[in-house]
């Protein structure tokens, strides 16, 4: 069965979309089947696949409203070995559309689990809240992925996200464990980056994964070129720190 | 009457509070009464002003379920000439609170023209979303500012922004118009910022203005020394940005 990992952060711009794009072109490069779900309704994840509005045949949220068949807004990336599913750019707001019934945090459960039979990820982009649509992406993961922008109001939103893992856990998810946390934008010239990074890693210990995703201009390019760095200019740190980062996750299993 | 400023974008991370807090400095700077009202369940602007969970004495959704009375959370920010009204960063659907009754697009509105009375201005930071917060802000507001990061995901996000406060325009306030769209993080060394600068400036034409705000360390480091940069650093390109803002803000009547 595939592993599902859900992309989280409250903090806004921290990296998820950035690490979702990147992580799942890197662990098809080392051989693994990969699907990408696009929570978010800003829709980031087909920009980044260079996808556009007329590419767009149905979205994630559009299958959750009509009988929830996510096998047929699966969309290829044009790159064998990884696809995605888009989020609905047009909706406001997605919360409503997982409140339906009383199972409300477990639909995204029941829908995943035929995709898990083929894929062996399913990476999850979540948008910058910790509402509805967040609590779903928990409730459905077997891990989940934290970037941390090396910044100090990415800090402060920590506490609240730990607070809800337990809770699903605890509720709704007993096998819900951390992959890790992720350092993203890191640039150790500057002090800033340094101290919060020291601070990450004294706090959560063994959680923080040893990769750092360094400050890299080919990363804020993707959504230009339209396809994951690896693709443009392979040898960039870019790249290359997400091309650890899929090496160093395979090797290691989740924690928590 | 105070003017009411929301400062909104569904991107995250694109310098929303960063915007709220130092222009709201600068503001005050300038001689004018400045409240500034927490819409963002992470709480940052609290962390902007120094203050942790033992300063914080009721929030802007506590009051917002017992009777609405804002002026008994307006919360001092050590500095005279401005105040502010925490969010409250226990609750995590900040939207359900705002859900009340038929007028729920209203209920900002009415409770805020009390304020309008003793400040010259009222800034509200909004958390990264279109959702039912947003809408309450673009309700009760005079006028919007946007800011816009220097990189491509910031620029696609755009066009819901733009189609949503055409649609409050016309159905719920008549007279929201546009402060302006601020350009953030720029950093004209490199060729993203100034392709997607270009861009903005192209497409909204006399909305942007002309201020920008250049990538500086000091900004980033607000919630390290709790305070605004100008109070810590005066002469910083960041701090001088700001002060510049909101001269030209002052000098300027909105547009739409
Ligand atoms: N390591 C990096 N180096 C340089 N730029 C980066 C890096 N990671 C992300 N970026 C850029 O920073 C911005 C924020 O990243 P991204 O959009 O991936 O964050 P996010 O957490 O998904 O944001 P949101 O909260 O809006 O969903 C984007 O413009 C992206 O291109
Ligand atoms: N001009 C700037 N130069 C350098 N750093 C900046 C600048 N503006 C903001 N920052 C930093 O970038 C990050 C994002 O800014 P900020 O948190 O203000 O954005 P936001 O839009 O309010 O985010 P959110 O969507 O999470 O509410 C913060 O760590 C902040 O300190
Ligand atoms: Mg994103
Ligand atoms: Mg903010």
């Amino acid at each position: 069965m595939g592993e599902i990992i859900a992309i989280v952060s409250q903090k806004g711009g921290v990296g998820k979309t950035t690490t979702a794009v990147n992580l799942c072109a890197s662990l098809s490069y080392l051989k693994h089947k990969v699907l990408l779900i696009d929570l978010d309704p800003q829709g980031h994840v087909a920009t980044s696949f260079g996808k556009g509005k007329y590419d767009i045949n149905g979205d994630f949220y559009s299958a959750m409203s009509n009988g929830a068949n996510l096998s047929a807004v699966i969309h290829s990336t044009g790159v064998k070995g990884y696809d995605f599913i888009p989020s609905n750019v047009e909706s406001d707001e997605d919360d409503k559309k997982l409140y339906i019934a009383p199972l409300r945090e477990k639909r995204l459960k029941h829908v995943l689990t035929k995709l898990q039979a083929e894929y062996d990820y399913i990476l999850i982009d979540c948008p910058p809240a910790l509402g509805n649509v967040t609590c779903n992406a928990l409730v459905a993961s077997t891990s989940i992925i934290v970037p941390i922008q090396c910044e100090f109001y990415a800090l402060k939103s920590l506490g609240k996200l730990l607070k809800l893992t337990r809770t699903i856990k605890k509720l709704y998810n007993p096998d819900l464990e951390y992959k890790g946390f992720l350092l993203t934008m890191v640039d150790l010239r500057n002090n800033l980056s340094k101290r919060v990074s020291n601070k990450v890693r004294y706090t959560l210990k063994g959680l923080v994964f040893d990769t750092i995703i360094p400050r890299n201009i080919r990363l804020a390019e993707v959504p230009y070129y339209g396809k994951p760095a690896m693709l443009f200019d392979k040898r960039s740190k870019g790249a290359e720190s997400y091309l650890d980062l899929a090496r160093e996750m395979l090797n290691h299993h989740g924690t928590i």
